[in-house]
C-alpha cells in the first residue's frame, strides 16, 4: 500500500485483495489506479459506488476503459444524484441531462472543462458531442468566444474549429497552448491570429524569450514565416534555455 | 592534425564549446569537419546528439566517427548515437558488434527511436551473434518492435520470459499474435486468480482460439467491446449469444453500436434472432425462425 505501482501492477491487486478490503479509503492512490473491469463484478454495484467516491477523494487517475466500466457499475441501478462526489473524469461519459439531478449544465461543463480530456481519444464521438452541448449551454451563438467562456471550456477548446479560433482573436491562445496537437486548419488559424499581432503578445517582431516560453505549447505550429519575424536574440535565448528539456522533436526544433 | 589545421582560430571544439548548449549548431559543415579533429567528442556524445543539427552537419559527424573508429564503434558510441542513427543504413548495422543484451537495449532506446528497418537489422544482428531473446532483450524490443520478430525468433522465446515484460502485439500479423498467445497462455497458466489472469492475457487475446474464449465467457471478465472486435474472426464465429454475453458482461449493451461492423455483423448473421433477442440489447439481422443458413459448396474453377 505504501509503494508506487504502475497501473498494470496495481491491476493484479484487484483480483482478491481489493475486493476483500472492507474500507477502500485505506487503499493508496497507487493501488486504486489498478481498477479493472474484470474485477468489477467481484466488487459489485454498491461497493463500486463506494470505491468510486474514494477514488475521487484520493484523486486517482483512470484510463478510458476503466472510467467507462466504473461508470457502468456506478449507474447500474440508475444515475446517482450526487455525481459531484464521483471522479470528475466520469462526467466525460455523461451528458448535462444525466447531471440534471446534481446541478445545472454550466456546473456540469465547469467540471467537464477541468476533467482530463486526454482520456478521450481525438476521434472519440463524445468529444464533439460534449463541445456542441457546451456551446449550447454557454449560449455562445456565433463563433466568438470570450476569455471567461474559454476558461469554462478548458480542454474542450482544443476541439474548436478554425472559425472559432479566428473570430476569438487572442482569447483562446492561453487555453490552446495546453492542447497537445492540432488539426492542420486549426494550426493555420492559430498562425493567422498570432501573425496579425492583435493579441496580448503583440506582433512576432516584438516577441521576447519570455513570450516564446509563454507560447511554448504553440511553438511547433508557428511555421517559418512567423519564426523569421521573431528577433534572433529572443529565439536563440529561448532555444538555449527551453529547448534543452523541451518535448519537441528534432524536426520541430 | 590535418583537419585541425583548417579550423578557424578560436573555433576549436573544446570541452568548453561542447558544454555550451547550442554553440556547435552554428558551425558550418566545413567548420565542423575542420574543428572536430581532436575534439573530446566521445566524452560529451550523449549531450552532443541532442543538438538539432542539420543533415549536412550530421553527415560530417558520421564521417568523423567512421574515421575515428575504422574497426567498429565501441559500446559507448553505439549506445549514444541519438539522431546520428538516421545517417546509418540497415546494411551498416548488420556488421556492428551488437554482442550484448545491454547494448541492444541501449540501441533500441536511443531517442528518437530507431526506424523499423534499423531496429530489425539490430535485432537480427543481435540474434545472429548467438544471443537469446531473454527478458531484457524482449523488454527492449517491447511493443514498438515486437511485430518485427519472425516466426523462428518468436518460437525461440521461453514462455516464462513473458511474465517479466509488458507487450502489446495487437498491431502484429495474425501469425505473430497466435504464437505469442500460446506462449502467454503457458506463461500465465500458474495464475490462479481469474481477474489477474485475464489482465495478463488481455494484450495477447487477439491470438486466442474459440475454445479458450468459451472458457473465459464463464468467468465474468467484462471484456471491452473494443477488445472483442479485435479477436480472431474464426474464434468469434463459433460463440453462442450466451457466450458473448458472458464475455462482455456489463459491456454487452455497447455491442449494439458495433453491430454493423465486422466481425460483429458476420457473427450476428450466423445467430438465431430469437437467441439475440434474449440479450435485450437491440441486435438485429439474425436468422429468423424457420430459416436455416446454407453454406454454398465451393467447387474448383473449371480449366
Amino acid at each position: 500500500n505504501n509503494k508506487p505501482w504502475s497501473r498494470e501492477q496495481a491491476a493484479m491487486f484487484f483480483s482478491d485483495v481489493v475486493k476483500a478490503e472492507p474500507d477502500f479509503s485505506r487503499l493508496s492512490q497507487s493501488v486504486l489506479q489498478g481498477f479493472t473491469c474484470a474485477a468489477a463484478s467481484a466488487v459489485g454495484a454498491e461497493r463500486s459506488q463506494e470505491l468510486a467516491k474514494v477514488m475521487r477523494k484520493k484523486k486517482v487517475k483512470l484510463g478510458q476503459d476503466q472510467l467507462s466500466c466504473l461508470l457502468k457499475m456506478v449507474t447500474l441501478h440508475g444515475i446517482p444524484k450526487d455525481l459531484d462526489s464521483y471522479p470528475q473524469d466520469l462526467l466525460l461519459f455523461l451528458s448535462p441531462s444525466d447531471y440534471a439531478a446534481t446541478g445545472n449544465c454550466s456546473q456540469f461543463f465547469i467540471n467537464v472543462g477541468k476533467a482530463n480530456g486526454d482520456v478521450l481519444p481525438r476521434e472519440a464521438p463524445q468529444r464533439q458531442q460534449l463541445l456542441l452541448e457546451a456551446l449550447e449551454c454557454l449560449r455562445i451563438p456565433g463563433t466568438q468566444i470570450n476569455k471567461e467562456n474559454a476558461e469554462v471550456l478548458g480542454w474542450l477548446v482544443c476541439d474548436l474549429g478554425e472559425e472559432y479560433i479566428r473570430s476569438s482573436g487572442g482569447s483562446l491562445l492561453k487555453d490552446l497552448s495546453q492542447c497537445g496537437s492540432f488539426l492542420p486548419e486549426q494550426e493555420e488559424a492559430i498562425r493567422d491570429v498570432l501573425s496579425s499581432g492583435n493579441t496580448t503578445f503583440g506582433p512576432p517582431a516584438a516577441w521576447s524569450a519570455f513570450t516564446l516560453s509563454e507560447l511554448s505549447g504553440l511553438i511547433p505550429v508557428l511555421g517559418p514565416s512567423i519564426l523569421q519575424q521573431i528577433p534572433k536574440k529572443a529565439l536563440t535565448t529561448w532555444l538555449r534555455n527551453f529547448a534543452w528539456d523541451s518535448s519537441l522533436s528534432r524536426e520541430e526544433l | 592534425k590535418r583537419e585541425s589545421a583548417g579550423c578557424p582560430a578560436g573555433q576549436e571544439i573544446t570541452d568548453e564549446v561542447l558544454n555550451d548548449d547550442a554553440m556547435p549548431l552554428y558551425y558550418t559543415p566545413e567548420e565542423l569537419r575542420a574543428c572536430l579533429g581532436n575534439s573530446p567528442l566521445e566524452n560529451h556524445l550523449s549531450q552532443f546528439v541532442t543538438y538539432p543539427f542539420t543533415i549536412p552537419q550530421l553527415a560530417v559527424i558520421k564521417e568523423h566517427l567512421k574515421e575515428r573508429y575504422p574497426n567498429g564503434y565501441p559500446e559507448n558510441v553505439l549506445s549514444n548515437l541519438g539522431p546520428f542513427l538516421t545517417m546509418f543504413t540497415p546494411e551498416e548495422i548488420s556488421t556492428w558488434n551488437l554482442s550484448s543484451v545491454d547494448l541492444l537495449d541501449a540501441f533500441l532506446k536511443i531517442q528518437p527511436q530507431p526506424s523499423d528497418s534499423l531496429a530489425s537489422a539490430a535485432i537480427n544482428r543481435y540474434m545472429e551473434l548467438g544471443n537469446a531473446l531473454n527478458a531484457t532483450a524482449l523488454g527492449a524490443i517491447g511493443t514498438k518492435y515486437v511485430c518485427l520478430l519472425n516466426a523462428t525468433q518468436l518460437e525461440a522465446i521461453h514462455p516464462p520470459v513473458l511474465k517479466m515484460v509488458s507487450l502489446d502485439p495487437s498491431a502484429c500479423s495474425q501469425e505473430t499474435k497466435n504464437i505469442l498467445y500460446q506462449k502467454a497462455k503457458e506463461a500465465f497458466s500458474d495464475q490462479n486468480h481469474l481477474p489477474a489472469y485475464y489482465e495478463l492475457i488481455l494484450p495477447y487475446l487477439g491470438g486466442a482460439p474459440a475454445a479458450d474464449l468459451k472458457v473465459l465467457s464463464k468467468k465474468d471478465v467484462n471484456m471491452n467491446v473494443t477488445t472483442f472486435v479485435t479477436l480472431r474472426r474464426d474464434a468469434v464465429m463459433p460463440l453462442t449469444p450466451r457466450e458473448v454475453q458472458g464475455l462482455l458482461g456489463v459491456n454487452l449493451p455497447e455491442l449494439a453500436r458495433w453491430q454493423f461492423q465486422t466481425p460483429v455483423r458476420d457473427w450476428i448473421v450466423l445467430q438465431q434472432q430469437a437467441e439475440l433477442d434474449k440479450l435485450h440489447v437491440g441486435l438485429t439481422g439474425g436468422v429468423q425462425e424457420g430459416y436455416i443458413n446454407l453454406v454454398s459448396p465451393k467447387f474448383p474453377a473449371l480449366s
